[in-house]
C-alpha cells in the first residue's frame, strides 16, 4: 500500500494575464487546503470525510468558482451543483440547482448518506437540506462584486465564460472581436 | 469549479467536486460537476475530479474513463490521465486531478493553466497554475 495522497484543484482555464498577486493568492489558498487535508489524513480521517472537508473550505472562500464566489447565471443569480463519491463501495451523492445551501458538497454527502437516491436537484434538494437543518443563507451571500463585473463583461461580449478570470482591459468586451476561442475574444490569447 | 481527490492510508479513494458553473449560463443549466462518471468518480482503483467545459466533460465521461483505462487497458494513473485528456475531449477544454489506491497523484489539462495542488505521505508537495 502506498500511503495517503491528496490533490485539489480550483478550476482549469486561467486568464493568461492573471496578475501576479492573484496568482499568489490562489497558491496560498491551495496550500492552505492541502494542509487542511494532510492534517486530517494524519489523524486517520477516511478519504470521504477529507474530500468533503477540503471542498467545504474551497466553497467558503470566494476566490474560486464555487459556493461563495460562484459564477452567475444570465439573471445574475447563483445556482450551484456538487457531487461526491466514495470509492469504498462506490457510493455517491449529487445536487444541482442549489441556491441557498451554504455548502453544496455537504448536501451532496447528505444525499449519499441519508437518502435512498444518488441525485437531488432544485426544489427537492433545497427541501431535503431544510429537512436536515443544513445551514441555509440568502442567495446574495454567494454573489461577489468581482463576479458581477465578470457577468457584465460576458454579456457585453455576448458569450458564456467558464472559469476564466478575464481582466476588464484585455477582454475587449465592448469591441466586436472577429475571432473567438473558447468563447473568448482571441485578444485574450494575444500574449501567447 | 473546485475539487479534491484523496486516498487515505487504508487505500480507500474518494472524490468531490463543487461549482457555480459557467458565467452567464442559462437558468437550470446542469454541468459536469454533479454528474457521477463525468465530473466526479471514485472506485477501488482511483478517485477523479474534473473541471472546464462541462459539455465536453459530459460527452467524454471523463472521470469514469480514467478509471476505465486503468481497469481495462492496465494503464498507470498518470498514463490514464494523459490518455483521457488527449483522446476524450475532442475540441473541448478541461482539466482533471486524480489519485490512485497505491498513493499516486496525477493531473492533466489541455487549456490555459489549472489551479492545483498535490501532496503525498512521503513528503512530496506541489502547488501550481501553469504548465
Amino acid at each position: 500500500m502506498g500511503g495517503w495522497a491528496i490533490v485539489v484543484h480550483g478550476g482549469a482555464g486561467v486568464d493568461p494575464n492573471l496578475p501576479a498577486e492573484r496568482q499568489e493568492e490562489a497558491k496560498q489558498l491551495l496550500t492552505h487546503c492541502l494542509n487542511l487535508g494532510i492534517s486530517a489524513l494524519r489523524s486517520s480521517l477516511p478519504a470521504i470525510d477529507v474530500v468533503e472537508l477540503v471542498v467545504r473550505e474551497l466553497e467558503t472562500n470566494p476566490f474560486f468558482n464555487s459556493g461563495r464566489g460562484s459564477a452567475l447565471t444570465e439573471k445574475g443569480t447563483v445556482e450551484m451543483e456538487a457531487s461526491i463519491m466514495d470509492g469504498n463501495g462506490r457510493r455517491c451523492g449529487a445536487v444541482s440547482g442549489v441556491t441557498s445551501v451554504k455548502n453544496p458538497i455537504s448536501l451532496a454527502r447528505l444525499v449519499m448518506d441519508k437518502s435512498p437516491h444518488s441525485y437531488l436537484a432544485f426544489s427537492g434538494a433545497e427541501a431535503f437540506a431544510k429537512k436536515h437543518d443544513m445551514e441555509m443563507v440568502d442567495n446574495e451571500y454567494f454573489i461577489t462584486e468581482d463576479n458581477k463585473g465578470m457577468l457584465k463583461q460576458a454579456k457585453e461580449a455576448n458569450t458564456i465564460l467558464f472559469d476564466y478570470r478575464v481582466p476588464l482591459d484585455s477582454c475587449g468586451a465592448g469591441v466586436e472581436s472577429p475571432i473567438v476561442m473558447n468563447g473568448l475574444p482571441i485578444s485574450v490569447y494575444a500574449p501567447e | 469549479t473546485v475539487g479534491c481527490a484523496v486516498v487515505d492510508s487504508q487505500g480507500r479513494c474518494a472524490a468531490a467536486t463543487s461549482t457555480g458553473g459557467l458565467m452567464n449560463k442559462m437558468m437550470g443549466r446542469i454541468g459536469d460537476s454533479p454528474l457521477i462518471g463525468a465530473g466526479t468518480y471514485a472506485c477501488d482503483l482511483c478517485g477523479v475530479s474534473c473541471t472546464g467545459e462541462g459539455e465536453a466533460i459530459i460527452r467524454g465521461t471523463l472521470a469514469r474513463d480514467v478509471a476505465a483505462v486503468m481497469e481495462y487497458k492496465g494503464l498507470g494513473l498518470q498514463e490514464a490521465v494523459d490518455f483521457v485528456v488527449k483522446e476524450r475531449l475532442d475540441e473541448g477544454k478541461a482539466g482533471l486531478i486524480a489519485v490512485s489506491k497505491t498513493g499516486e497523484v496525477a493531473y492533466g489539462f489541455n487549456c490555459v493553466g489549472m489551479f492545483r495542488g498535490c501532496a503525498t505521505e512521503d513528503g512530496f508537495m506541489e502547488v501550481g497554475i501553469w504548465e
